[in-house]
C-alpha cells in the first residue's frame, strides 16, 4: 500500500461519496 | 438477493442509479499540446501522458460517487482502481469517438487519426480501441449504457488482491441490476442487449492490457516524463 500512495490519499480526500 | 421484479425506477422511468452515474461523470478535460514543442512522437506520448494522469485524479472522484462504492473498503476500492484504471479511460476515449470515423477522441482538442497514430508509434493501439469504437457505433451505444458500463467495468476488474469479495459482488450485482432496468424500460425491443453489451468487456479487457503493456515500454524508455499518479498506476498493474 505504501507504493500506492497518491491513489491512497485522493481516494481519502476526494469529495462526495453517495451511498444508496 | 431477491429475484428481479419490477425495475427500481423513478416516475419518469429512469433508474435511480443510472440517474447518480450521469451525475457522476467527470468533466471534459482538455489535452492542450504544448505550442512550444515540435510535433513529434514524443510530444504525442507526452501529451497524452500529461491528460491521462489528470483524467486519472478526476476518475478516482468519479468512482467515489459510484452508488456503493464508498462504502467498499479503502484497500478495495484501491485494488479495483489499479485494476481498471486503463479500461475506464480507454472507454471513455471510445464513447467521444462514436462519432468520429477512423479518428479517435483523446480530448476535444487531440482527435487522432491513423496517420498520427503510426507517428506516434500507437498504430497497433489505435486499431484496437477503433475495433472497440466499431462494436459500440454498431450497437448505437447511450450516455446512459456508457456511465454504467464504466461502473461495471470497474466493479468487474478482476483484482486478485480483493479483501471483502462478498461486498464488491454486491456493487457489481447493484450496477448489473441498474443495467439491467435501464435496458427493461429503454430497449424493450432487444432483450439480449444487456449482454450484448456486457460482452464487449473482454475486448476492453484486451486493449486496456495491451495499452498498459505499451506504457510500461515507454516508461522504460525513459524519453517521455509521466506524472506521478499515472506512473504508480502502470506499476500498480505490472
Amino acid at each position: 500500500k505504501e507504493k500506492h500512495k497518491i491513489l491512497h490519499r485522493l481516494l481519502q480526500n476526494s469529495s462526495s461519496p453517495v451511498d444508496l | 438477493q431477491p429475484h428481479r421484479k419490477q425495475p427500481s425506477c423513478s416516475a419518469q422511468g429512469e433508474n435511480k442509479v443510472v440517474t447518480l452515474l450521469l451525475g457522476a461523470e467527470p468533466e471534459k478535460v482538455c489535452a492542450m499540446p504544448d505550442p512550444a514543442l515540435p510535433d513529434s512522437d514524443i510530444k504525442a506520448l507526452t501529451t497524452l501522458c500529461d491528460l491521462a494522469d489528470r483524467e486519472l485524479v478526476l476518475n478516482i472522484s468519479w468512482a467515489k460517487n459510484i452508488p456503493g462504492f464508498s462504502s467498499l473498503c479503502l484497500s478495495d476500492q484501491m485494488s479495483l482502481l489499479q485494476s481498471a484504471w486503463m479500461e475506464i479511460l480507454i472507454l471513455r476515449v471510445a464513447f467521444c469517438s462514436l462519432p468520429c470515423e477512423d479518428r479517435l477522441v483523446f480530448a476535444d482538442d487531440y482527435i487522432m487519426d491513423a496517420e498520427q497514430a503510426k507517428s506516434a508509434g500507437l498504430l497497433e493501439l489505435h486499431k484496437a480501441i477503433l475495433q472497440l469504437v466499431r462494436r459500440y457505433r454498431s450497437m448505437r451505444l447511450e450516455r446512459e449504457e456508457f456511465v454504467t458500463l464504466k461502473a461495471i467495468a470497474l466493479a468487474n476488474s478482476d483484482s486478485m488482491h480483493i479483501e471483502d469479495v462478498e461486498a464488491v459482488q454486491g456493487l457489481q450485482d447493484s450496477l448489473h441490476e441498474a443495467l439491467l432496468d435501464y435496458e427493461c424500460v429503454h430497449h424493450r425491443e432487444d432483450p439480449r442487449r444487456t449482454g450484448k453489451l456486457i460482452m464487449t468487456l473482454p475486448l476492453l479487457r484486451q486493449t486496456s492490457a495491451k495499452a498498459v503493456r505499451h506504457f510500461c515500454s515507454i516508461k522504460q524508455d525513459g524519453r517521455v516524463p509521466m506524472h506521478k499518479l499515472f506512473l504508480e498506476l502502470l506499476e500498480a498493474n505490472v
